[in-house]
């Protein structure tokens, strides 16, 4: 099974 | 202030029309660079970035950085009183209340001339890291459309392999399951129709089709689009628009636990 993510996993705070 | 002069409305019509099914209210950030917006999807799964460059425009001035929050669904009603081929000029006050459109017909004397208010919109701004991507595929927008339209009738989710093969999208749902594979591919007669894809390792990831057949609301902005992926991470889909401009869209990928 996938599990849709989240971007705040990938992309940080600038 | 800004002031900053569109040779065609159409240009911000078509931008605004391909991001208002993802985000209903955002800042669109002007500075002497020219106009940008970053702006995620209220489930946080996809990020719209847009740059409109100085040099779109002519003239384009401004000399302070001016945040213009404004909600797309009143942009877009404001939008719909402007011819397509209409000159249209943007115009803010340094610490604005609203923002001037003002749309100019170049064959009669027409001159028409509206006002959004503003909001206050607290924007979440993400960093997006510069990324080395594994794969990138530059193809034609509308095929992209279509393979995306086509899988979505069978599934939610599709699956982008790319490999020295081609780049394969395959998806499976309750009826059954399906693929479409590209491989490289230069037309002579018409370059828009070509299919280059750049490899250094293969790749394979598993999306949304809901926001990938939204991202593709922007193929009227370009005949070219260009995916680029890297395993574990978000999707860039991009659309070049005029002067070195840009519409993307990013996409968290669906991952096994």
């Amino acid at each position: 099974v996938k599990t849709q993510q989240m971007l705040g996993k990938f992309f940080g705070a600038p | 202030m800004l002031e900053a002069r569109l040779e065609q409305a159409n240009l911000l019509k078509k931008v605004v029309d391909s991001i208002t099914n993802l985000v209903q209210d955002c800042n669109f950030d002007c500075n002497d660079s020219g106009i940008a917006l970053q702006a995620m999807d209220n489930s946080h799964v996809a990020l719209v970035a847009m740059m409109l460059r100085s040099d779109a425009f002519s003239p384009f001035r401004c000399d302070r950085n001016i945040a213009l929050g404004i909600n797309l669904t009143s942009l877009t009603k404001v939008l719909r009183c402007a011819q397509n081929e209409d000159i249209l000029t943007l115009k803010a006050e340094d610490a604005p209340d609203v923002v001037n459109l003002v749309f100019e017909s170049a064959e009669s004397d027409r001159l028409s001339e509206y006002d959004i208010k503003l909001m206050d919109i607290d924007q979440e701004h993400l960093g997006i890291p510069d990324t080395e991507y594994a794969a990138s595929i530059t193809m034609p927008s509308a095929e992209f459309q279509r393979i995306t339209r086509d899988l979505l009738a069978l599934s939610e989710s599709v699956s982008i392999e790319c490999t020295k093969e081609g780049v394969k999208f395959s998806c499976q749902g309750d009826i059954g399951s399906g693929s479409v594979t590209l491989r490289s591919h230069t037309n002579v007669d018409n370059e828009d129709r070509n299919v280059s894809i750049d490899l250094s390792e293969p790749v394979s990831l598993m999306f949304s089709l809901k926001y990938l057949s939204n991202f593709c609301k922007a193929s009227g902005l370009s005949s070219r689009v260009k995916l680029s992926l890297s395993n574990e991470v978000p999707l860039l889909v991009e659309y070049a628009l005029p002067s070195n401009s840009f519409l993307r869209f990013y996409l968290a990928p669906k991952i096994g636990d």
